[in-house]
This record gives C-alpha cells, sequence and structure tokens, in this order.
C-alpha cells in the first residue's frame, strides 16, 4: 500500500493516539480499517482508508495487522509529510511490516521494520441509525468551541432546536454557552453550517473526551455531529476524494 | 452530577 503522502498516516495516528494504544487493522480489497474502543470503553472509534486514498494499493488476501501506536508513531516521526509511504506486509511472515519513506526530491529512501502484535480486539456491530439530529459544520469551528468550552466546565451539552445549536458548558464558577445558526449567505460548502433535526434534543458529553475527538479535525474542513436521544453521538470526519472516514462514537453522561 | 455511561451496552458485539 503506498501512500502519497505521509501526513495522512500522521494525522489518523494523532487523531486516534489518545484514545487507543494498540489495535488491529483489517486490510482487505477496499482498503485497511480499524475499529477499536478506548481503554475506559466510553468511546468507540473506526478509521476507514479506502483504496481510493492510496497512490497503489494491492492486498491478495486480507490479513489483520496488530499494530502497536507507540513504536508506530517513533517510525512515522521519520517520514516527512510530503514523503510517500509504502506500507509492505507479507502473507508469508506475518510477523511485521516494512514501511519504506520516500523522499522524491531528495532521492533519500528510508526503511523501517514494525513488529506486529496478537490483539484480542472486542468488534462491535454499529447498526445504521437513524439520527434524530444531524448538524455539519467546519471542523475547525467545532474544535474551537469544544476547546474554549472544554475550559469552562467538563460536561458539554449539545441542544439541537429551532434556534439553532447551542453548545454549553458549565463549571464551579462559571457557565458558557455558544449558538451556531445554519449559515445562509456561506457559499463555500466546507465553511457552511448546517442543521436538521425531527425533535428538539439535548444530550450531554464528556468534554474531555470531546477534545480528543476534535484532533481529528486535521483530517477534514468539515465535522458532521448525528445524534439522538439516549444515544452516543457519532462525530464523523470524510476525508476528501473519497480516501476514507474517521468515525468516533462518544456515550453519552445522564442521570 | 450525571454519569458517564459505557459505549459497548449501545452496540452489539460480534
Amino acid at each position: 500500500a503506498r501512500l502519497p503522502r505521509s501526513a495522512v498516516l500522521k494525522k489518523i495516528l494523532d487523531s486516534v493516539k489518545d484514545l487507543v494504544k494498540e489495535t488491529n487493522w483489517d486490510c482487505n480489497e477496499e482498503g485497511m480499517s480499524m475499529q477499536a474502543l478506548d481503554t475506559g470503553r466510553i468511546v468507540l472509534v473506526e478509521v476507514m482508508l479506502r483504496e481510493a486514498a492510496f497512490e497503489s494499493y494491492a492486498c491478495e488476501v486480507p490479513m489483520t495487522l496488530g499494530i502497536d501506536m507507540e513504536p508506530f508513531g517513533k517510525v512515522l516521526r521519520c517520514a516527512g509529510g510530503d514523503e510517500k509511504v509504502t506500507i509492505k506486509a507479507s502473507r508469508n511472515d506475518q510477523d511485521h511490516i516494512e514501511l519504506v519513506f520516500e523522499n522524491e526530491e531528495k532521492e533519500r529512501m528510508s526503511a523501517f521494520e514494525l513488529k506486529l502484535m496478537d490483539i484480542d480486539g472486542e468488534h462491535m456491530a454499529v447498526p445504521d441509525a437513524e439520527w434524530g439530529a444531524e448538524i455539519s459544520m467546519p471542523s475547525s469551528e467545532f474544535k474551537k468551541i469544544v476547546m474554549d468550552l472544554a475550559e469552562i466546565g467538563s460536561d458539554l451539552t449539545i441542544a439541537v432546536s429551532k434556534l439553532g445549536v447551542t453548545f454549553t458548558a458549565q463549571g464551579n464558577n462559571c457557565k458558557g454557552s455558544m449558538v451556531l445558526q445554519p449559515s445562509t449567505a456561506v457559499d463555500k460548502k466546507s465553511e457552511q453550517v448546517a442543521i436538521s433535526f425531527t425533535e428538539p434534543l439535548e444530550m450531554t458529553f464528556a468534554a474531555p473526551y470531546m477534545k480528543m475527538i476534535t484532533k481529528a479535525a486535521a483530517l477534514s474542513s468539515t465535522v458532521t455531529l448525528s445524534l439522538d436521544e439516549a444515544c452516543p453521538i457519532c462525530v464523523r470526519y470524510e476525508m476528501e476524494d473519497n480516501a476514507g472516514h474517521i468515525k468516533y462514537y462518544l456515550a453519552p453522561k445522564e442521570d | 452530577a450525571l454519569m458517564q455511561r459505557e459505549i459497548v451496552p449501545y452496540f452489539e458485539a460480534l
């Protein structure tokens, strides 16, 4: 599997490493995907890197690669963001993978081996849900709202109504809320705020977890929040050019 | 205070 830029892998690692220390990557002809629970079992994260994400991709037999994020991160730090990455896994030797970074301008090539792990990962079936509310907005804006409000309090409430979407945090000494309304005057789709809902709803989530989830803003200019009463929120980042996505399901806080 | 739910009960383990 050859990626045109290592930056994609670096960003994916950054988006999951606070939640997941080791995970199985499933490789098949469609691409590479992973699903993992965080150690607190509060978040389920799913990453899909489709074949379209790669400059070249071949997977003759489906394989599962058990990857320890810490050494994977050390190896990836050796790659320049604009260097090509080739990941090689051999069906004859499933003990390790090889990673090759190529810098075409400087005619430099570096090669690494990463030992694979035998990970006994749980796998969850996530049914297609009928969401009560969906909000799409610039991922940078969502990140700023969450980062700011997480400083105010550890509970982040998201309310959707005719007023728009309201994010509220309450701490011991202060309370803050931010309201976003659907944008009408913005041409660029990536800068638009779109809100749809069937009934008004209000859900509360742990702000520190939501903060970790906003790290994936580096992967996509937009984010979609899908909510339903008494259900986990789904925070979805779609990568450009059908390259794949990262989805987080975060369990609510309730009485 | 609100209680943090676990994610697992919302989905079906495979």
